[in-house]
């Protein structure tokens, strides 16, 4: 961003084009990999960005923003699906049945399992409302085994249990860029049983031979079944978690891009936070770059980040073991100024923070006073409207110019703790052309 | 619910604490 000032900030037409993945890979600043003074650090890319190591998988040709976002809604779709229903049983209160609103047809949760058994003894895995995956994804590259492999995983703060795509791939795997994980090759390898106790903290599962299966899916019907295993993870060369619990998928099919599988960094006692508490204290921290050409990084430990002033702290709420991060959303600045929206808005529908969602989802009120807000501040600017792109309604023609002001957006938390969202963050652009605001409207005000 | 996703999460770095049971957000961390 070329300039802030407190209403608006300046951006540079090459800081709105998304980068090509053909571009070349940032190099990236003041990161040291490895272990940091009290914890662990990876570097974390953009899925599609040219720093990928899949950045060549799908014959080099990325996801359109149209199949990007639509991706994205199926996934804001199953998240809210998956707290109503937990809601639901929280509050008692049913909630009512609204025909989903997406384009495409969603597997209902009361489809056949697709659990269907490995093996004709194993048991057949109910269907769960799951998780979409989405493709606008961040990875990290993890070890796993002994010799350790490197695998390549989208990493997801809206899942728990980690899985990859397994050796012998008993019944179908997806094509993925990376050796399969050999289990039968690792030493430190082994098969949990099902009477561990480990087995019954998945959220689904079941029982095949004595060994414990477990079954993820997805909400847009991608799914990983297998065996929960236990092996070591080596998140750097310095750093390695014995025995981590995690699924052995022989069962995969889905979206996953040609990735080797998923990190769940969730607050369920799969993930690989709950699980590594003791080592790393239930702390870690994420950075994604301003553009997908950029490196952030993925902290383990208490050093994760610089210090955080409990001034941009706010509490996480809702604490019912399940596994998303919910924090209260309390108001939006617009150019510096606090847009008048009932805090009621924002508390009955609650909020979560997900690194596997693409474009911040709000209650329909809170969006239609951030966007008119947002419209009328640029619209004092004289720049041409442009058509939608998919989701997102309110986008701008910025052919011509070298750099444009927008007008700030913060976000603000339980706690006075405020986002103030950088330049790259109000601004989701297809093109220099179809430059949008980068936020969306949920379907009803207590979604 | 609503949901912040990661295009608003740009360049902070989102501290995750389960134990304190807080969230922190520290700008220009990338």
């Amino acid at each position: 961003a070329a300039g802030r000032g407190h209403d608006h900030v300046v951006l540079r037409a090459e800081d709105v084009l998304p980068s090509p993945s053909s571009s070349s890979c940032d190099t990236p600043r003041e990161h040291k990999h490895g272990a940091t003074s009290s914890g662990t650090r990876m570097p974390i890319v953009h899925r599609h960005g040219p720093c990928s190591p899949l950045a060549d998988a799908h014959g080099g040709k990325p996801p359109s923003h149209e199949e990007i976002l639509d991706a994205d809604q199926n996934r804001a779709e199953s998240i809210q699906r998956r707290v109503s229903t937990t809601t639901t049983a929280a509050r008692g209160k049913p909630k009512r049945n609204r025909p989903s609103p997406s384009r495409r047809q969603q597997p209902s949760s009361s489809a056949p399992a697709p659990g269907a058994s490995l093996s004709s003894s194993a048991a057949s895995l109910p269907a769960s409302s799951g998780r979409a995956l989405g493709t606008g994804n961040y990875v990290v590259t993890i070890g796993l085994g002994t010799p350790a492999g490197r695998y390549t995983v989208v990493f997801d703060t809206g899942s728990d249990t980690t899985w990859v795509q397994c050796e012998p791939c008993v019944v179908v795997c997806y094509e993925q860029q990376e050796k399969l994980f050999d289990p039968a090759r690792s030493s430190t390898d082994a098969n949990i049983s099902c009477a561990a106790p480990a087995c019954s903290d998945l959220y689904t599962k079941g029982c095949s031979g004595g060994h414990c299966l477990y079954g993820v899916q997805y909400g847009d019907g991608s799914y990983s079944i297998g065996f929960f295993a236990m092996d070591t993870l080596t998140l750097s060369s310095y750093d390695a978690i014995k025995g981590f619990r995690f699924g052995c998928g022989e069962r995969n099919e889905g979206l996953f891009g040609e990735a080797a599988g998923l990190l769940g960094l969730g607050r369920g006692k799969t993930s690989l936070p709950v699980q590594a508490y003791d080592k790393y204290g239930g702390v870690f921290a994420h950075c994604f770059p301003a553009r997908s050409s950029g490196t952030g990084y993925l902290d383990f430990g208490p050093g994760s980040s610089p210090a955080v002033s409990t001034k941009l702290t706010t509490p996480m709420l809702v604490d019912n073991g399940l596994t998303f991060y919910y924090v209260g959303l309390t108001g939006i600045r617009v150019g510096g100024k606090l847009l008048s929206i009932p805090p009621s808005v924002f508390t009955t529908a609650g909020t979560i923070v997900d690194s596997g969602t693409v474009i911040t989802r709000l209650p329909p009120a809170a969006y239609s006073s951030l966007r008119s807000a947002f419209a009328s501040a640029i619209a004092a600017r004289g720049y041409k409207k442009a058509p939608a792109l998919s989701l997102l309604d309110t986008c701008y023609d910025f052919t011509g110019m070298s750099q444009v002001a927008i007008p700030t957006v913060s976000l603000l938390f339980q706690g006075g703790a405020s986002l103030d969202v950088d330049a790259s963050g109000i601004i989701y652009a297809a093109s220099v052309s179809q430059a949008c605001l980068g936020f969306a409207a949920n379907e009803e005000d207590d979604d | 619910v609503g949901i912040v996703g990661n295009t608003q999460l740009k360049t902070f770095g989102v501290v995750y604490d389960i134990g304190k049971k807080v969230v922190g957000f520290s700008p220009g961390a990338c």
